[in-house]
């Protein structure tokens, strides 16, 4: 996190926000719940609070403005420069400003107002930008289903050095940007994906090229904005051109950007039991066409074919893959198969059916 | 004459990658990148500067990377102190 130049803060705790216009794009109450949301995502972790005013002078200002509107700072026209906002301070400090022609909504089309509004509210609260790409400072947009958000702990931690902590009992944290060097780096779920492999991790992806040594990590909604975070399980039919991705007892059948239609299904339909509640892992074999599940202690093996599990499963992880026990992830590579526990990655060689080799779970990354 | 479509291009990024430097980076307006002050690019410099806080390849050149991100819509506050 950043402070803004010179540390400019509010000397007070009690602020007033008044909502001068509003866009033509949503609906007026949309505007204040996307505002009010905002605003609590900072006095939830501090000792701020933020007080509605009408008609006269608020501390923060929060207005729609097209092009030219006299503070030196033009907007742009739809795309490019979103909003801006301006330090604490008297005037104009703490005002935000939104470019009118945007597409605003309080959804994943367009740019969400909350997440926008939750940005600028930091700069008119003394924050500058975060060069952390987790950061909700992160100076470029990134959608985040306003439901499923929390503050990131970099942000929390930069206001909370401004404002001091929050009055409740229990400290407030955040989500930290995963580290693809970090050693204690785990994952929720992994894929290849035309060639590419993908690491899930809560709201992120980490994308590794074959051919590109630095590792690209983006948020899961850049490119499925209508995907869940916190993705369980993951595997490439590579026959189909599909992945098919798991979260508690529901997945999707993505086709590169796309979401197949009517997705997502209930994952009895591939044949679990109830009983089965979520799949840890999963990889699909390319030269036998068969997918392998993996639920707590048990795999369960599916025929891509025939489109069925096959008859004798669940077995026992144990008892067909040695002592690799519990899988958070799995995928196949030219005929290995890469399973990660925690920290730790087996490489198995199903021909043989021996773990031939024993890896940290970041070997890929070129650390 | 009609401009070739490559140079067309490089004309965009250029002003792609000056107008955004100006914005976000301080980048001085009357600044022209073919004019050495004391030796140093300026605009080289600025551009390391921007590849830098966003974690990309620090290569002082507008890159597809660097001209990607330079694409990306986000907020009108300067990245650096004015």
């Amino acid at each position: 996190y950043v402070f803004t130049a010179g540390n400019p803060k509010w000397k007070k705790t009690n602020l007033t926000y008044r909502i001068v216009n509003y866009t033509r794009k949503m609906r007026q109450t949309d505007v204040d719940e996307a505002i009010q949301k905002a605003l609590n995502v900072w006095s939830s972790v501090t000792p701020l609070t933020f007080q509605k005013i009408e008609d006269k002078i608020a501390d923060i200002m929060i207005s729609f403005a097209y092009r030219d509107h006299r503070d030196n700072s033009p907007f742009d026209g739809p795309g490019g420069l979103l909003a801006h906002a301006f330090q604490p301070g008297e005037g104009l400090g703490g005002d935000v400003h939104m470019d009118e022609e945007e597409t605003w909504t309080k959804d994943g089309r367009g740019y969400n107002l909350f997440i926008v509004v939750a940005h600028e509210l930091g700069h008119s609260l003394g924050l500058s930008h975060s060069n952390d790409p987790g950061a909700l400072m992160y100076p470029n947009y990134a959608y985040t289903d306003p439901k499923e958000f929390l503050l990131p702990q970099d942000d929390i931690d930069g206001i909370q050095a401004i404002y001091g902590q929050s009055n409740d009992a229990v400290q407030p944290t955040g989500p930290t940007t995963p580290q693809a060097c970090d050693p204690n780096l785990t994952f929720d779920a992994i894929t290849t994906l035309r060639g590419e492999m993908i690491f899930f991790k809560g709201r992120y992806m980490l994308r590794k090229h074959p051919e590109r040594s630095e590792t690209e990590l983006n948020f899961i909604s850049l490119f499925w904005p209508n995907l869940p975070s916190g993705i369980q399980a993951a595997y490439e039919n590579i026959e189909r051109d599909e992945v098919l991705l798991f979260k508690e007892d529901k997945y999707w059948v993505i086709r590169g950007y796309d979401i197949a239609y009517g997705y997502p299904k209930p994952i009895y339909r591939l044949g679990f039991p109830k009983t089965v509640k979520r799949v840890n892992a999963a990889y699909n074999d390319e030269t036998t066409g068969k997918t392998y599940f993996f639920v707590a202690d048990r795999y369960w093996r599916y025929d891509e074919n025939k489109k069925s599990m096959d008859h004798g499963y669940p077995r026992k992880i144990i008892s067909d893959f040695g002592k690799i026990g519990r899988v958070d992830a799995a995928f196949q590579k030219d005929g290995y198969v890469y399973f990660f526990h925690k920290t730790t990655q087996f490489q198995f060689d199903p021909r043989t059916k021996r773990i031939v080799n024993q890896m940290e779970s970041i070997s890929w990354f070129n650390c | 004459f009609p401009v070739a479509p490559e140079e067309e291009d490089e004309g965009k990024n250029i002003n792609l990658v000056e107008t955004y430097l100006q914005n976000f980076y301080n980048l001085q307006k009357d600044h022209r990148p073919h004019l050495r002050q004391g030796g140093k690019n300026h605009l080289a410099e600025k551009l390391k500067e921007m590849q830098e806080f966003f974690g990309l390849q620090v290569t002082g050149k507008p890159d597809r990377d660097t001209l990607e991100m330079m694409n990306k819509p986000r907020c009108g506050v300067p990245d650096v102190e004015q």
